[in-house]
C-alpha cells in the first residue's frame, strides 16, 4: 500500500 | 513552513488581488486572458479537493478557500459581469491542447493511481502551462498594461519562490516532490522572457511593448 503523500503545500 | 514558501504564497495572493482590483476598478478585463483564468480555476478545483479530506493547518485551509473563491470570482467578472470588455479576438489559445496532455501525463506519471492523487498531479501539470494563453495574448496584442505586467510578475515570482522553498526543504527536511519541482521549473521558465521585459522596461516606467 503506497501511503498517499500528504500534500502540505498550496 | 519556511520564508520562501510564505513569500511565495503572499506573492501568489498579491497577484490574485492585483488582478481582481484591476478588473473591478477599471470595470474592464481588457488585456486579460479569460482562458488562463479558466485554467487556474480548474487547477485550484482539482488540487484542493482534499479540503474536505485532510486538514493541514488553518493557514492552508484559508488560503485554499481564498484561491478557489477568487479564481471563480475572476472568471465570473470576465465572462459574465464585464463580458463586453472581454477581448475574444486576442484570447485565442486552444486550451484543450494544454488540458489533454496534462490529463495523459497525470495518468502516466504520478505518485499513486488514486483519484485524488491523479487530480492533484493533473493540477500540478496544468498549472505549469496555465499562463500560456495570457502570455500568448500579450504577444498578440504586442503590449500589456503596467498593472497586468505587475500581476504577471507577482504570479511568476510565486512559483520561482517555491523552487527556493523546495531547495530549502530538501536541504533541511530531506523532503522533495519531483513532480511538483519539475513542473514548477517549467512554469517559472515560461515567465523568463516576460521577467526580462518586465525588469528592463516596466521598472523603468516604460510600457511593456513586445517587439512586434
Amino acid at each position: 500500500y503506497v501511503a498517499r503523500p500528504v500534500h502540505d503545500e498550496l | 513552513m519556511n520564508i520562501f514558501r510564505l513569500t511565495g504564497d503572499l506573492a501568489h495572493l498579491l497577484a490574485i488581488i492585483i488582478l481582481l482590483l484591476k478588473i473591478w476598478k477599471t470595470r474592464s478585463c481588457a488585456g486579460i486572458s479569460g482562458k488562463s483564468q479558466i485554467l487556474f480555476a480548474i487547477v485550484y478545483t482539482t488540487r484542493y479537493l482534499d479540503l474536505v479530506t485532510t486538514y493541514v493547518s488553518a493557514y492552508n485551509t484559508l488560503m485554499k478557500i481564498f484561491f478557489l473563491g477568487s479564481s471563480f470570482a475572476t472568471v465570473y467578472l470576465i465572462y459574465v459581469k464585464f463580458k463586453a470588455t472581454y477581448d475574444h479576438n486576442h484570447d485565442t489559445f486552444r486550451i484543450e491542447f494544454l488540458i489533454l496532455p496534462a490529463v495523459i501525463l497525470a495518468l502516466l506519471i504520478n505518485h499513486a493511481f488514486t483519484p485524488l492523487e491523479i487530480l492533484w498531479t493533473f493540477s500540478i501539470y496544468l498549472e505549469s502551462v496555465a499562463i500560456l494563453p495570457q502570455l500568448f495574448m500579450v504577444s498578440k496584442t504586442g503590449e500589456a498594461e503596467s498593472i497586468t505586467s505587475h500581476y504577471l510578475f507577482a504570479l511568476g515570482s510565486y512559483r520561482g519562490l517555491y523552487i527556493l522553498n523546495w531547495i530549502y526543504r530538501y536541504a533541511m527536511e530531506s523532503h522533495y516532490d519531483l513532480i511538483a519541482i519539475v513542473a514548477g521549473i517549467v512554469q517559472t521558465v515560461l515567465y523568463c522572457d516576460f521577467f526580462y521585459l518586465y525588469i528592463t522596461k516596466v521598472l523603468k516606467g516604460k510600457k511593456l511593448q513586445l517587439p512586434a
